[in-house]
């Protein structure tokens, strides 16, 4: 891990209660490897090793402390302020159904997010109506029915017609089924479709939504820059849901898309059951991005 | 940008890291080849793109060639046996369905299994890609056996048969240890009908994926033996660098590639267009 890494890059001759020039060149050198390895975005760790650069130089010296294990606290410090802060209050609406968007690339896992948030919002004391927009993927339907019928949660549907007037229509109806949550289950896409992402403007303009979550796979590479800039660019999402996080992926991709996007990582997925949704903890992907 | 016969300057050679590393082909890797790039460029052996392309290309091609094996050759004799695997969302259903329509094409009879029993409406995706493609489909009910489900798809295609038997598996992270022995159980299961099969073990990844692939290559390799990664959603940015440093650790060969969400979105697996869209 990072620690024994920047010991043996730097504990042999690291002197207890210093941080010079060279052990701070040294560690970011290393700092800067294990960030590329988790899967942080080439320029995101390029600016981030640059500002905790300067960071260290000016940093307070601790005098019972190695310098590895200086550096690894200013990066863990730097990297949780970055991530942070735990933001997973969700905006309702003062009247009305509150409309959340959930979109994202394919499979990242807006269906399964869809079902866990309508559960954990009637923990909330919330009534949630699940909505199929997914129209083109086979059985897209019959999955978000499914779960629907496994939380006893309402699932709006129609099969034919246009996503974005079906979603219409479900928040029209939402307070006639006495439901003031409404969850729309977007198909997955490509942020380069053209016609795809217009769609969803289209849905937004037709649903006026109170948060629109982008959906992303933590085990994301280097493209995640790319496709959590465009989404965010089209639609100003309002929060980021991270799955699969119960994997061994390191989730660099959490920082990078904090770092260009700027929007709040809301909740996480950790297992595929409906009851593994939890709220986003930046001081603990900040742990596991470092490694 | 890269192609044309560019002076190299630190700029460049800051644009080409830039690259190298965005495709997902790991640090080691692309310090590896800057390494060599900037010191041939710092003792002057080279002045000019045009230097340095073949170079970087040679050398991932090197990394990710696809050699003899790097498609999937039907036996001559009885069903070949394709056992389909990935983390969660991968694309191993839709993959499928695509090398389903890939072997009818060439009229061969196929017949799809439906191993996936656990996910909501799981059965139910892959009946309609069955009717789409007019192949049959062997399948239980919800939450039954996945190696009993295997079995039966594997004695109906040697009943029937078939040509091409293949085998669809829930997403599972390689992490799940008791997932991963439920996979190793289907693999045994198939093998004890017919002996050597499952002839392909097809390991599907998203070309989103980061560096996890490596691990999940790994872990699905030790489980059931993976004889070829399908590479999905090459249609979207992300180059799939992530197949590099996976033949760094796992000798597989790419097969196929995944172009969008239709069963006609597929082709054989091309080194030299992988390659060259890296570097341009
Ligand atoms: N292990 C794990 N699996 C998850 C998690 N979230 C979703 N999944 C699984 O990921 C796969 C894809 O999930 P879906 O919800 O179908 O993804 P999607 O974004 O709706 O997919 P498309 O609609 O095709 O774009 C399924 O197998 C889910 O069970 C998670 O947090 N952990
Ligand atoms: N653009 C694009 N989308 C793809 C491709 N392959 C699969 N998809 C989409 O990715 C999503 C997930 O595909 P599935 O086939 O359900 O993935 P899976 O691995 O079977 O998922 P689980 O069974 O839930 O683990 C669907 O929306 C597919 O249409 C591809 O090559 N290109
Ligand atoms: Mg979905
Ligand atoms: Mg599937």
């Amino acid at each position: 891990n990072i620690s024994e890494r920047l010991r043996s890059a730097l504990g042999a001759f690291g002197k207890r209660g210093q941080l010079t020039e060279d052990n701070i060149r040294d560690g970011m050198r290393e700092v800067r490897k294990a960030l590329l390895e988790a899967d942080v975005q080439f320029d995101v760790v390029k600016s981030f090793v640059k500002d905790v650069t300067e960071k260290a130089v000016g940093e307070q010296v601790i005098q019972s402390v190695e310098p590895g294990q200086m550096i690894v606290k200013i990066v863990q410090d730097e990297l949780t302020e970055l991530m942070g802060p735990a933001d997973p209050r969700v905006e309702f609406a003062d009247k009305g159904p509150t409309v959340i968007m959930m979109v994202g690339l394919q499979g990242s896992g807006k269906t399964t997010s869809s079902g866990k948030l309508a559960r954990y919002f009637r923990s909330k004391g919330r009534q949630p109506l699940l909505v199929a927009a997914d129209i083109q993927r086979p059985a897209a339907i019959d999955q978000l029915e499914t779960l629907g019928k496994e939380l006893d949660i309402p699932v709006y549907a129609e099969r034919g017609g246009r996503p974005a007037k079906i979603c219409q229509r479900a928040v029209a109806e939402a307070t006639s089924r006495g439901c003031n949550v409404v969850i729309l289950d977007t198909a997955g896409r490509l942020h380069i479709d053209e016609a795809l992402m217009d769609e969803l403007n289209d849905v937004k303009s037709k649903t006026s939504p109170h948060e629109i979550f982008l959906v992303c796979d933590a085990m994301t590479g280097q493209d995640a820059v790319v496709s959590a800039k465009e989404f965010n660019e089209r639609l100003d999402v309002t929060g980021v849901v991270l799955t699969k996080m119960d994997g061994d992926a390191r989730g660099g991709a959490a920082l990078s898309i904090k770092k260009v996007t700027g929007k709040p990582i809301k909740f996480m997925g950790v297992g595929e059951k409906l009851d593994k949704l939890e709220e986003f903890h930046p001081d603990r992907i900040a742990g596991r991005i470092l490694g | 940008i890269l192609t044309i016969g560019r002076n190299l300057d630190d700029e460049l050679l800051e644009e080409l890291e830039e690259k190298l590393h965005t495709s997902d082909m790991g640090p080691t890797t692309a310090m590896a080849l800057m390494e060599r790039v900037t010191k041939a460029y710092k003792a002057r052996e080279i002045k000019t793109t045009d230097d340095v392309m073949p170079f970087l290309k040679s050398s991932l091609l090197d990394m990710v060639g696809g050699g003899d094996d790097a498609s999937i050759t039907l036996r001559p004799d009885g069903p070949t046996v394709i056992l389909v695997v990935g983390v969660n969302g991968a694309g191993k259903t839709t993959s499928i369905a695509k090398l389903a329509h890939h072997f009818a094409a060439q009229g061969k009879k196929v017949i799809l299994g439906a191993g996936d029993t656990f996910r909501a409406a799981a059965v139910e995706q892959l009946t309609v890609w069955a009717g789409r493609i007019g192949c049959e489909i062997v399948k239980h009910g919800q939450d039954a056996d996945p190696a009993a489900v295997a079995f039966d798809a594997v004695e109906a295609a040697v009943a029937r048969k078939a040509d091409v038997l293949i085998i669809d598996t829930a997403g599972r992270l390689h992490t799940q240890a008791n997932l991963m022995a439920e996979l190793e159980k289907i693999k045994r299961v198939i093998g004890k009908r017919i002996p050597d099969a499952p002839h392909e073990v097809i390991l599907v990844l998203d070309a989103t994926v980061g560096q996890n692939a490596i691990n999940q290559a790994m872990l699905f390799n030790q489980a059931a033996g993976v004889t070829g990664l399908f590479l999905a959603k090459l249609d979207g940015t992300a180059k799939g660098g992530a197949v590099i440093g996976i033949r760094n650790e796992v000798d597989v060969p790419v097969k196929f590639v995944g172009l969008g969400e239709t069963s006609e979105d597929i082709e054989p697996f091309d080194a030299d267009q992988f390659v060259a869209a890296i570097l341009e």
